[in-house]
């Protein structure tokens, strides 16, 4: 695993004392095939070592009683502004009605992270509805159903026809009981799905979302990163969620996502309960890998 | 001079990115360049000898008996996998396929665990036309599927295909559970199981070699069934699959429609990786 390859690098930098460029150079060459092999984008992983080595020729650095240390100080430093800087980016209810939509392939996790965003939103004060957006799938309904009851929060569960009912609907609904924001789930699809692309393209016009979340599964691999920018062109993201991470799985496009897309991974998913879900914590996971 | 090497000369990297691209694991990659490259021996190869070289190697990986198995009576189809792999969707397709073959199926919704996952199984067979034993929530998975083995022996089902919660390969409680629902069918019912099939999301990347391995490892895996490759992924995860734990594929599903379901057919999947 990444963590296991990086640990090894530091803890023989630490053993060496004074560090020449060379034992830099070599130190990092290992940390870029640890990257790659864990499915950090190519283009990510040139820019970060670059960068990074960089940070690593500086005085404080080579000048340090320890040496080792400092490096991996240094590359801390460097995963956690590869990751969008210190701090969560939780969503920040910052105007009423607050809408928030979920997007992604088929089977990522949206529904399930729906009722997870929900029950946190809640525990933070929050007054969330939960809108049943896929009418494709079936028994989506009753799914999100459930995980509204579930969660102890308010569903949008009038019967309609059409999307553009439901939002109006849903909508009409969170004003009168007062409800402060709206959670919307989608129907699962793929960049071919060309009838569910304008179809995304037209929810957004109807329900002009304040988050676009795309939700990614952890166990995706490479591929996650020009699925995500298929669906920002027809849908702008604001951030990502990454799901099934208590998997074995690398998730080594957590790392690519925020320089590929410009947004922030912000939440991750670490289990089937409704309470399995935590702020993506820049600091955290970078303390992960470098170990 | 130059415009010779350059119609001659294979780009190894460009290979090896096609092949990583395609889904194959970075090891098994590496050890089917290396056995192409290997039979240098005979002559400088041209970059179409090579691909001519890996296509027959891919081949002959993917030369497994990929035939269904529908063997009892009643035949017993379990099908599991991780979370949101496909596994509901392809119960539903197989029903349906097998209903139109003229046997008397009857699906199982054990299940028993997530949210409308029951309901889903239950609209789908509703569709196909076939029977479902439907489950409550929290029963236990195993009891779920010995009472539907009791209603098909009763109401003389040709097959029963099982639908399973999803599961984490590193869930060690789960993978228990999975083993418990083997034993059920094979001791304590006493019907053999037809096939066990694993549910590979095309578009999962080198996690699902580890998936088949450590479920191969909990109950004997028969078959693979792999699931959206019109999603543009092309499944190459299947390569490894075949060539370390010789699990064959033998459905491929191709969207979400009940006919996105079709047999595998090996030139295919072949074509499909080396596009
Ligand atoms: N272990 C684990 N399972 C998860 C996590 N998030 C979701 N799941 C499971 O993944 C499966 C798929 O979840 P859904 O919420 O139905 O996925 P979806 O994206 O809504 O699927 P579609 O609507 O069909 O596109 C379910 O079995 C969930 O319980 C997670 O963080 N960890
Ligand atoms: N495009 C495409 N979508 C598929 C395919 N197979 C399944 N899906 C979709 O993937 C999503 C998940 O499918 P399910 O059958 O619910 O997956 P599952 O493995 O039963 O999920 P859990 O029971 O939650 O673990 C649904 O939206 C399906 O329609 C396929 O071959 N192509
Ligand atoms: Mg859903
Ligand atoms: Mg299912």
């Amino acid at each position: 695993s990444v963590k296991k390859a990086f640990g090894g690098v530091f803890d023989g930098l630490r053993r060496k004392g004074l560090l020449s460029q060379g034992d830099i150079d070599a130190a990092l060459a290992e940390v870029r095939v640890s990257l790659l092999a864990a499915d950090v984008d190519y283009r990510v992983v040139k820019s970060f070592i670059a960068r990074t080595r960089e940070a690593c020729l500086d005085e404080r650095v080579l000048g340090s009683m320890t040496p080792g240390d400092q490096v991996t100080k240094v590359v801390y430093e460097q995963l956690v502004q590869e990751l969008g800087g210190p701090g969560s980016k939780g969503i920040a209810i910052t105007h009423i009605p607050y809408r928030v939509m979920l997007v992604g392939l088929q089977g990522s996790g949206k529904t399930t992270t729906l009722g997870k965003l929900a029950l946190l939103l809640k525990k933070e004060g929050h007054y969330p509805l939960l809108i049943p957006g896929d009418l494709g799938r079936p028994a989506a309904y009753q799914q999100l159903q459930k995980l509204a009851a579930d969660a102890g929060v308010e569903f949008f569960g009038e019967h309609v026809d059409t999307l553009e009912d439901l939002l109006r609907g849903a909508d009409r609904f969170a004003r009168e009981k007062s409800l402060d924001v709206q959670l919307l789930d989608t129907q699962g699809r793929h960049e071919f799905d060309a009838e569910l692309m304008d179809q995304l393209r037209m929810v957004v016009t109807m329900y002009r979302p304040d988050d676009t979340l795309i939700v990614l599964d952890s166990m995706m691999g490479s591929k996650a990163i020009p699925l995500s920018q298929s669906f920002d062109k027809v849908a702008p993201l604001t951030g990502a969620i990454f799901t099934k991470f208590d998997s074995p799985a690398q998730g080594g496009a957590v790392l690519s996502f925020k320089d590929s897309i410009g947004k922030p991974v912000r939440y991750i998913g670490v289990g089937e309960h409704l309470q399995d879900i935590e702020y993506f914590v820049p600091e955290r996971h970078a303390a992960r890998i470098v170990g | 001079q130059e415009r010779r090497s350059r119609s001659t000369a294979p780009d190894l990297d460009a290979l090896e990115e096609l092949l990583i691209d395609a889904g194959i694991d970075v090891d098994t990659t590496m050890g089917i360049l290396q056995e192409v490259g290997k039979s240098r021996l005979l002559g400088r190869p041209t970059a179409e000898q090579i691909i001519t070289r890996i296509r027959a190697k891919l081949s002959s990986v993917l030369d497994l008996d990929s035939t269904l198995h529908v063997d009892g009576s009643p035949a017993v189809l379990l099908v599991t996998g991780v979370n949101g792999a496909g596994k509901t969707s392809s119960v539903a397709k197989l029903a349906n396929m097998l209903k139109h073959q003229n046997y008397k199926v009857l699906l199982v919704a054990a299940d028993t665990f997530r949210a409308g996952a029951v309901d889903q199984l239950a609209i789908l067979a509703n569709r196909v036309g076939v029977p479902v034993m439907r489950s409550v929530e929290g029963q236990d998975p195993s009891s779920v599927v010995f009472n539907g083995l009791q209603k098909a022996v009763a109401d003389r089902m040709d097959v029963v295909i099982i639908d399973t919660a999803g599961r984490l390969e590193n869930k060690k409680n789960l993978i228990s559970e999975l083993q418990k629902v083997t034993r059920v069918i094979e001791d304590k019912f006493g019907l053999p199981l037809s096939e066990t099939l694993l549910v590979i999301d095309a578009t999962t990347g080198e996690n699902a070699l580890m998936q088949a391995r450590t479920f191969s490892e909990a109950i004997h895996i028969s078959g693979i069934i792999l699931t959206k490759v019109d999603s543009g992924a092309k499944g190459g995860s299947i390569v490894g699959i075949a060539r370390e734990l010789k699990i064959p594929v033998k459905l491929v599903c191709n969207g979400e429609t009940l006919l996105s379901i079709k047999p595998f057919d090996k030139d295919d999947i072949v074509n499909m990786i080396l596009l």
